[in-house]
């Protein structure tokens, strides 16, 4: 097949009371079947609708608060993919797992592919000495199963978030798998900020299409969900299926279906508490569309004009724990540059008017991010400030007025890896409406 | 037309083999 329709889902998930009390197996089971009854009609909808697969949020059967302990009755030993399982044919076959039984009936009875998020328990051996105090290496999973109901995919989440309840494998895994409608890989959450697995699973395996269940905490200015997950789609150039937890006293939502080119679906909502299905129809292996975009040079435009004049009253300012340096569009049209270290960021604009209680600064950061300074960051960004005054530059911001009618922005990235961003005013996408050209600029299409 | 309003426009980067390895990808990660 060409094409396949894609379905995600932003499940508004039914959390335990906090215990430090572990629950019952029984009531383990209740909440989590309470959460899979939602997911249950939305997996028929989607299947009604054509869809081919359906990816459904991290954490979407427990929630995410939990000790190694009170997390230990929602676990399920998952076994390798290669045992050829049914479970919804053979459900004895490796214990009591009631939780996958349920999830790959809906997979068989639906004829849709199913991507859930579980947990995986796996007995060790006391004498190990990496071997938890209770017998038992506890994973954060994803798990698909066929149309047919078969697992054929497991993966154990790396690079994990807060999440004292859940070990780290050994390895980051390279889970693939093949399907008529293209090759899929699959990742969790944090993992789409390191280079293992998520970049090797595009570079490497060749994938057409990631599978992304998260349980995403928005971050103005640059990390929210829709605004970073459809710049990742475009940076690596690869179908991505976003699925977002729905939580807004957390900050969670924001999911999507992202095309290399551009986002097909989206839905970002502050306002109620329900969840959503997204159907899209996507290509099955990208790399062979008209519509597949060219590979960008990041940094050829930005290193090889003469930089526009700086500025002295260049100043800092944090987005995060990061410091930036930022510069003013003090005019209505303008070229600015501001560098930070070797980084130099390139801006030509024009603001269509000028809005008065409102600023706009360029901004430039390379370095190590955030307090964990783990993360190599290079970023070149223009954002409106909270406030007229400079010192709220980089605090988060959800409105503007201003419009431009052009904008052209790029940087001196030492990194191949750059993903662009446009996020327009109460935290909208801007689909098909910006491009990134070759030479690196991403501009406005106007 | 011109753009609807903009919050943000930016390109993030992501220099990978310049990550800090001082602490493997495997710690938990408590920001």
């Amino acid at each position: 097949r060409d094409t396949f329709i894609a379905a995600v889902y932003e499940h508004a998930v039914l959390r335990p009371k906090d215990t430090e009390t572990p629950v019952s197996r029984d009531d383990a089971l209740l909440l989590m079947n309470k959460n899979i009854d939602i997911l249950e009609k939305a997996i028929k909808q989607a299947a009604e609708q054509g869809a081919q697969i359906i990816v459904t949020p991290e954490d979407a059967l427990y929630g995410w608060k939990f000790t190694r302990e009170t997390i230990f009755p929602y676990l399920e030993d998952i076994p390798d993919p290669q045992v050829d399982w049914i479970p919804c044919r053979d459900p004895q076959r490796f214990g009591h797992t009631p939780i996958q039984t349920r999830l790959s009936c809906l997979a068989k009875n639906n004829s849709i592919y199913v991507l859930a998020n579980i947990g995986d328990k796996k007995r060790c051996d006391s004498q190990d000495s990496t071997c938890p105090p209770n017998g038992y290496f506890q994973y954060n999973t994803n798990v698909v199963y066929d149309a047919k109901g078969q697992l054929v995919a497991r993966y154990h989440k790396y690079h994990l978030y807060s999440e004292p309840q859940f070990d780290v494998p050994e390895k980051p895994e390279l889970v693939t798998f093949d399907t008529t409608f293209g090759r899929f890989g699959i990742f969790t959450c944090f993992d789409i900020l390191f280079h293992d697995p998520a970049v090797a699973l595009v570079k490497d395996f060749h994938v057409d299409t990631i599978l992304y269940p998260t349980a995403w905490m928005n971050v103005l200015p640059l990390l929210t969900a829709i605004e970073f997950h459809s710049a990742w789609a475009m940076g690596l150039r690869v179908n991505l299926l976003a699925a977002n937890i729905h939580h807004v006293q957390q900050n969670m939502t924001g999911s999507g279906i992202y095309a290399p080119h551009l986002p097909r679906a989206y839905h970002y909502d502050m306002e109620t508490d329900s969840g959503r299905l997204l159907l899209s129809e996507v290509d099955s292996r990208p790399r062979t569309s008209p519509a597949y975009p060219t590979a960008v040079g990041w940094s050829a435009y930005a290193t090889t004009i003469k930089p526009f004049p700086v500025r002295k009253n260049t100043f800092s300012g944090f987005i995060s724990r990061d410091a930036f340096n930022f510069t003013a569009l003090f005019e209505n049209a303008g070229n600015l540059t501001v560098c930070h270290k070797d980084l130099c960021c390139h801006l030509s604009y024009r603001m269509l008017r000028k809005e008065e209680n409102e600023v706009y600064v360029l901004g430039a950061f390379t370095g190590l991010h955030g307090r964990r300074r783990r993360e190599y960051w290079q970023v070149c960004t223009m954002l409106k400030c909270k406030t007229t005054n400079l010192t709220t530059c980089g605090q988060p911001v959800e409105t503007a007025l201003t419009r431009f009618d052009i904008f052209s922005l790029s940087g001196t990235f030492r990194t191949e890896y750059v993903f662009p961003e446009v996020l327009l005013t109460k935290v909208q996408l801007s689909p098909g409406k910006f491009e990134v050209l070759k030479d690196g600029r991403l501009v406005n299409k106007n | 037309g011109p753009s609807e309003p903009i919050l943000t426009v930016s390109l993030f980067g992501r220099w990978y083999t310049k990550d800090s390895h001082s602490s493997s990808g495997g710690i938990s990660n408590l920001e």
